[in-house]
């Protein structure tokens, strides 16, 4: 309670003058300011706090204060550099990392600044991130808590998508019912414009009180005209972006093993969702896909010696099957996995699976293994060589214990990819939401070419798959930019066929589709190229020799610097004011790897002192304020 | 009835169940100094279950706020309110909603009663329709509180008690009857009790199936996290 007391008597001394969110998207690549002005109306200095959260999918490209007229800008550094610049003050006692994780999706970025008194201050924030599509389509998360009233709130988002809109929703966690018309949305058929302005009364919880309604995530949600054959290409300022996800492509069949671990840490919540998980998947599977089911804990058990086709009765049984699943013993990864590769190879070689159809692996694990083969090194080693490059291994790390870093690696070996799934009480959904993504499967081994001639610095052109409601992605420098166009060509195999289009790229004219606003895009295009270059190139620094990922990460720091970009690698230094005792303090921004974001809910204080953490999942989150019920069963 | 209380501050829930005989009316909230009063009955099912538990549920509530001077009376049938001697009726059969100077109330049909009393507390109401054929079951009702920060420091009552936090401890973690229902020790109100990790539902995103919300089960109706003892909530009318 004196917490409490403390915080709104300094509140009540500091005004926020001003919160905006101005987000423009341009062919997917999101470039959102976050502004705030604050007011110290105190006779005596204050300290003001700005946080503000950020996907975990963008990078910070800027951050500056303004106080008394004076501006200090953040610099990208390496970050072993930016470490020297802050050692004193960490040695000091003073905290220098501003970025940490807040959730599954954001990163919280906080800043503390002394304010003399009657004086202002003004945080600037710009982040950058490419939307991925997703089950369909994009999606823009935008977080406000402003904490107080705020005299001039504004959300404002632009969207510019040369293919066309084919839809755009708007909504946010906090809106009511009297909040729901203040949200002014465009559509035209190239752009959109939503914004969201609530005057102080309208932010306010109840009539006379300070409690504002604004706390929440601002979420818009769009997709774009799919184009027919090589999709979409736009040339901008010397670089190039194609856009592939064609419509009405027929969905290749699956040939799918389920690795379940079922070892005794799964024991609970973790067994339960992942049974319920299970029983919707199946029910999910289309009859053309084949299948099959192996659990284990140290020993390895298939539910059948063979993959089964996905028949009613077939997966009926099957669903049984996965609800008499329960936990017991230890964890034998290495096994099981290449079990379950075995059983696809076996079932090719008998011919009993469709000649044109796709072979995957779903491992759902929550542990490190302490079972047969437990050298994480060595189980990759075992499984890239028993899969060769044939199948695909997505990997779903379930909780916080799992090493996520180990799945995430053997999963980019083979062609796949890794997902967490956090223990909450919605993991079933994430579970099934993760299958949804992979599960119908469009192209195989999708190749993009260009003219070698004409581009260089290519991002990566090969894909393993095309995925139903995903998207590829490449992008491209040209090597001549007086170039009006050139060939591109797209190969692959699909269902029936192998799957060929050419087409022909040509160079976009931004004046004449959006005549008023051609100042906006700048560097977009060029900007969107490097930061799909540096994610690549950090998950590459993951895999391969040790000299790939040297030069991998040699190659994604001297990116980051260049475009200013706060990856993994990089840090961004503000140098504080002078303070009181007369020394300047650095602010230091960083980017954080999904496994210190794991390791931070590691660290997260629990609810009890001791026990076994997976007995504890978090519990089902509407609102922030606490929710006191009564009910039947 | 199930109670949770959610502790989103601490990443927790605890929970409790509470029964009594079919008739009973407990106090749910009660704060003489900002006059809110919640009061609910309890129903059994039409007649006892083959396996002879008898079930009960919330199936009437009263509400009061009296410096407003509004009362409202939710049934599984209706809902009636009344503010300064007048009276409006809503059916659950329909959306509806009611602005007063003093509440607002919205009805959405065979779904959800949401309550905003001026000033001083929110809640929800949801309506659990069961076929009416059903041997044993019927309808019954959901009380949940959503904003609580306006109530006085003294409010109390079965829920009320915990609106502003509860400090509570919990430790030694083993092995329960379940492999999947751990049970502890927990620390709260100079109390030690046994407890059962588990799970109940909170409906309000489906009203059907509910959302497992996982908590601290403490057993003998709430025995030691309440304050006395269920019976000492017991009233003898809903207003």
């Amino acid at each position: 309670t004196k917490v409490l007391q403390k915080r709104s008597t300094n509140e009540a001394m500091v005004e926020v003058l001003s919160v905006t969110v101005d987000c423009t998207v341009t062919n997917r690549f999101a470039h959102t300011v976050m502004t705030s002005v604050a007011l110290n109306k105190a006779n005596t200095s204050k300290e003001i706090f700005f946080d503000v959260e950020l996907p975990k999918s963008a990078f910070i490209t800027n951050f500056s204060m303004e106080i008394e007229g004076k501006v200090y800008v953040g610099n990208v550094k390496e970050k072993e550099k930016a470490k020297k610049q802050y050692e004193k003050a960490v040695s000091s006692g003073q905290t220098a990392g501003l970025v940490k994780a807040s959730g599954r999706k954001m990163e919280k970025f906080s800043v503390s600044v002394n304010i003399a008194a009657e004086s202002n201050v003004t945080f600037i924030l710009t982040y950058e991130e490419l939307l991925q599509r997703k089950l369909g389509q994009y999606e823009i998360l935008i977080r406000v808590k402003p904490k107080s009233l705020v005299e001039q709130f504004q959300i404002s988002t632009n969207i510019y998508e040369p293919q066309g809109l084919s839809h755009v929703d708007a909504h946010a966690t906090f809106l009511s019912n009297e909040l729901l018309p203040l949200v002014e949305k465009t559509v035209l058929e190239k752009k959109a414009h939503i914004s969201f302005s609530p005057t102080v009364e309208q932010q306010r919880k109840c009539p006379g009180c300070d409690g504002t309604l604004i706390d929440g995530d601002f979420i818009i949600k769009y997709d774009v005209n799919r184009q027919e054959s090589v999709g979409d290409i736009q040339i901008v300022n010397g670089y190039f972006v194609h856009f592939f996800a064609p419509p009405d492509l027929p969905r290749v069949p699956k040939n799918v093993v389920f690795v379940i671990d079922r070892s005794g840490s799964m024991s609970g919540t973790k067994m339960a969702q992942t049974r319920d998980a299970l029983v919707a998947i199946l029910e999910d599977l289309h009859e053309d896909d084949h299948f099959a089911l192996i659990q284990f804990d140290s020993a390895i058990l298939s539910w059948k010696e063979s993959l089964t086709k996905a028949t009613k009765e077939n997966v009926a049984e099957a669903k049984n099957y996965a609800r008499s699943i329960r936990d017991n013993g230890a964890t034998d990864i290495n096994q099981a996995v290449l079990d379950g590769v075995e059983m696809l190879k076996r079932d090719r070689q008998a011919n009993r699976l469709p000649e044109r159809s796709v072979d995957m692996i779903i491992l759902l694990t929550d542990g490190m293994p302490n079972s047969g083969v437990s050298d994480i090194r060595k189980i990759q080693e075992n499984v890239r060589s028993a899969v060769g490059g044939n199948m695909s291994l997505f990997c779903l790390g379930f909780g916080n214990d799992v090493d996520y870093n180990f799945l995430d690696v053997m999963s980019k070996e083979n062609k796949g990819l890794a997902r967490r799934i956090f223990e909450a009480s919605d993991a079933t959904l994430q579970l099934q939401d993760f299958y949804e993504e992979v599960a119908s499967p469009l192209l195989l081994e999708v190749d993009l070419v260009y003219p070698d001639n004409a581009v260089d610095y290519v991002t990566t052109s090969h894909f393993p798959q095309l995925f139903n409601g995903s998207e590829i992605v490449v992008a491209g420098r040209l090597t001549d930019n007086d170039l009006d166009n050139f060939l591109v060509e797209v190969l692959g195999q699909g269902f029936e066929d192998n799957y060929k289009v050419q087409g022909q790229a040509s160079v976009f004219d931004w004046n004449v589709m959006y005549p008023d606003e051609t100042y906006i895009f700048g560097d977009f295009t060029e900007r969107l190229w490097a930061y799909l270059t540096i994610q690549q190139l950090l998950e590459k620094s993951k895999t391969g020799t040790a000299d790939e990922k040297a030069n991998a990460t040699a190659k994604a720091l001297e990116m980051s610097l260049q475009y200013s970009f706060v990856t993994p690698l990089t840090s961004m230094v503000v140098t504080k004011p002078e303070t009181e005792d007369g020394t300047d303090s650095p602010l230091i921004a960083d980017k954080l790897t999904e496994e210190q974001r794991q390791q931070a809910e590691r660290l997260r204080p629990m609810a009890y002192s001791r026990g076994a953490s997976h007995f504890i999942p978090a519990p089902v989150q509407y609102a922030p304020s606490p929710v006191y019920l009564v009910d039947g069963d | 009835p199930h109670f949770i209380i959610e502790l989103p501050g601490r990443n927790d829930s605890l929970c409790f169940n509470i029964n009594n005989a079919p008739g009973t009316i407990f106090n749910l909230v009660r704060d003489p100094e900002a006059g809110v009063f919640v009061n609910g009955q309890i129903i059994g099912d039409k007649k006892i279950p083959p396996d002879g538990k008898i079930n009960t549920y919330f199936w009437r509530f009263g509400i009061v706020h009296q410096t407003l001077g509004v009362s409202l009376l939710v049934t599984t049938q209706y809902i009636s309110v009344s503010q300064d001697g007048k009276d409006a009726k809503l059916l659950w059969t329909d959306t509806g909603s009611l602005k007063g100077p003093n509440v607002d109330v919205v009805v959405t049909k065979d779904g959800s009663l949401t309550v905003t009393l001026k000033d001083s507390v929110k809640f929800v109401i949801l309506l659990h329709k069961v076929w009416k054929k059903h041997p044993y079951h019927r309808d019954y009702l959901g009380f949940y509180t959503l904003d609580t920060h306006l109530l006085s420091p003294s409010v109390h009552g079965l829920l009320g008690q915990f609106y502003h936090g509860i400090e509570y401890e919990v430790t030694d973690l083993r092995p329960g009857e379940s492999p999947e229902k751990p049970d502890a020790t927990m620390f709260a109100k100079g109390h030690q009790l046994n407890v059962t990790r588990g799970w109940q539902r909170d409906f309000r995103r489906d009203v059907k199936n509910g959302d497992n919300v996982p908590c601290w089960f403490i057993h003998n109706n709430g025995s030691g996290l309440i304050d006395g003892a269920a019976a000492d909530y017991v009233v003898s009318s809903l207003f």
